[in-house]
Order: C-alpha cells, then sequence, then structure tokens
C-alpha cells in the first residue's frame, strides 16, 4: 500500500517558522524604500511534495513596519516593531519557496503593504496623529525647513535628501507635522554648501554615509520646529537613492 | 419510547469523553501572533 501523505504543516510548526525566517530576510533584502518589516504572524502554508527532499511551499505572512529604515545597519532582530498607535503600516506577502534537500530558497514573492485602519486607530487614541501622503505640501515643508534648519548649524558634512519615510500630521489640540526621512553626507561642508550648493555631490556608494532624521514642526498654535540627524556610518551597499519615495500602498513584486 | 431510548443510548456512546487536563490542539492556522492583532 501507498504510504500515507505527510500531516500538513501548521502555521507555528518549526518547519514553517523556519521558512517564515528565510523569506522574511529575503523580502528585506530586497526593499528598496522606507522601513524593514518583521513577521507578525504565518497566516497560511502549503507544502507540494515534488519528488525525493524536493517540496515547493506557498507561505502568505502577515508582516509589520519596524522603526529601522532600509540605510540602518542595524540587524533585523534589534528594530522595533511600531506600535498599533504609532499608524502602523503592516504588509501581507505571498512567498513561493522550494525545499531542496533541506535547503530553502525564495522562488517568487509578492507583497502588498497598508497603513492601518485610521478609524480604528481614532476610536482608541482620538488624538492621534495620522500618517498622511508624502508629497503633502505641510511635508515637503517640514521636511526642506527642517534639513535646511540642521545644515545650518552643523559644521559637519553638507546632508542631503535620500527620501522621505514616513510623515504624520496632527490637528488637535495642536497642528504638528511630523516627519522622518533618509540622508546622505555630500563631499562639501556645510559651509562650502553656502556658497555653491549645486557643487556637493553625493558621495560614491562604496564611500556613502546615510543618516536618518526626524523632524516636527508645530504651527498652531505656536511655531516651532525642532530636529534631530544621526549618521549611521560609513557603510559598503547602498540602495539607489535616484527616487525620492515610496507611499506605503504599492506592490512589489 | 423503546425506540427513542436506542437512539439515545447510540449518541451517548459516540461521544468519547476526554481524559482530565486535555488541551484541545490549536487551530493548524493562521499561526500565533507575534506583535499584535491588527
Amino acid at each position: 500500500a501507498p504510504a500515507a501523505p505527510p500531516a500538513p504543516l501548521g502555521c507555528d510548526d518549526p518547519e514553517s517558522e523556519a521558512a517564515a525566517e528565510v523569506a522574511v530576510s529575503y523580502i528585506n533584502d530586497n526593499i528598496h524604500h522606507g522601513y524593514y518589516f518583521a513577521l507578525n504572524r504565518i497566516e497560511n502554508i502549503r507544502v507540494l511534495p515534488q519528488g525525493l527532499n524536493n517540496d515547493i511551499i506557498f507561505l502568505e505572512l502577515e508582516l509589520l513596519e519596524t522603526t529601522c529604515h532600509i540605510l540602518n545597519p542595524t540587524p533585523l532582530e534589534n528594530c522595533t516593531v511600531r506600535s498599533f498607535m504609532d499608524h502602523a503600516v503592516e504588509g501581507d506577502c505571498d512567498i513561493k519557496m522550494q525545499r531542496l534537500d533541506g535547503k530553502l530558497s525564495v522562488l517568487a514573492s509578492k507583497c502588498h503593504s497598508h497603513a492601518d485602519s485610521s478609524k480604528d486607530l481614532i476610536k482608541v487614541c482620538p488624538d492621534c496623529p495620522l500618517l498622511t501622503n508624502l508629497s503633502n505640501t505641510e511635508v515637503l515643508t517640514t521636511v526642506t525647513a527642517a534639513l535646511n534648519h540642521y545644515n545650518s548649524k552643523t559644521a559637519d558634512a553638507y546632508l542631503k535628501l535620500i527620501e522621505i519615510g514616513r510623515a504624520k500630521i496632527q490637528y488637535h489640540p495642536a497642528h504638528v507635522v511630523f516627519s522622518e526621512f533618509a540622508v546622505a553626507a555630500t563631499n562639501c561642508s556645510a559651509a562650502e554648501a553656502k556658497v555653491n550648493v549645486e557643487n556637493c555631490q553625493l558621495l560614491p556608494d562604496d564611500q556613502s554615509n546615510f543618516g536618518f532624521c526626524t523632524a516636527t514642526m508645530v504651527t498652531r498654535p505656536s511655531q516651532d520646529l525642532t530636529v534631530d540627524c544621526k549618521l549611521y556610518g560609513h557603510q559598503v551597499s547602498t540602495p539607489d537613492p535616484g527616487v525620492f519615495y515610496c507611499p506605503p500602498g504599492q506592490d512589489t513584486a | 419510547s423503546v425506540a427513542n431510548r436506542a437512539v439515545a443510548e447510540v449518541a451517548q456512546h459516540d461521544k468519547v469523553p476526554h481524559p482530565v487536563g486535555f488541551v484541545p490542539p490549536p487551530p493548524p492556522c493562521p499561526g500565533r501572533i507575534r506583535h499584535f492583532k491588527i
């Protein structure tokens, strides 16, 4: 009699978790904008035996955005998942994998990311700021003012904007714009940039020094701007800095 | 009433009681939530 088929894998089985770990690592290695994602839940797993020691695995994963921008060299396990109150962004991914002689590899993946429901957040926290479009005029104004302010105060390298990662606006009790953006050092000092900013170029990839800034601009009842930037230090590999931003809600394959 | 009792006895017989301390296994999917429910 033929052998009985193996019992289907459960989503919390060690084999499923091992596959999910490989898949999340693959997804994060292929993100070109925004923040790293961490696993929240394995939604489903199906294993299709192809022959001896050869399986095709279909995984459905629910991911959550972390606070680590992709230019941040911090290992994923040390990155904090954004809280619900921070208006979390989730990612739903379908991944096709192969397990050949016990070795897992990703054959294909498709992810869709989107912000959690604003209505759900407002129910819990009526005054919490909500995520807004990255091309919002107030957001662009805040980022420009913040970077100019930072560059005017530092004697170090002149920083250029790489991409805006996140932006939120709070309307009550004060009108506040919160933004986060990635930057990179140029070959100019801030003083040199004042003379001719056009001459300031990003450093070559192998000398790049990226950083990350947070800025808060209050416009009502009074006006105030605060900005904080941290440089990560020299890194070897870099993404393509040619595109400014990639808002949540885009499919990637 | 005899027929009714027979049916009732069969139904009772099919129901195997769980041993003391039995915890039903969790559904195989979806898996556990690591951070928070969306």
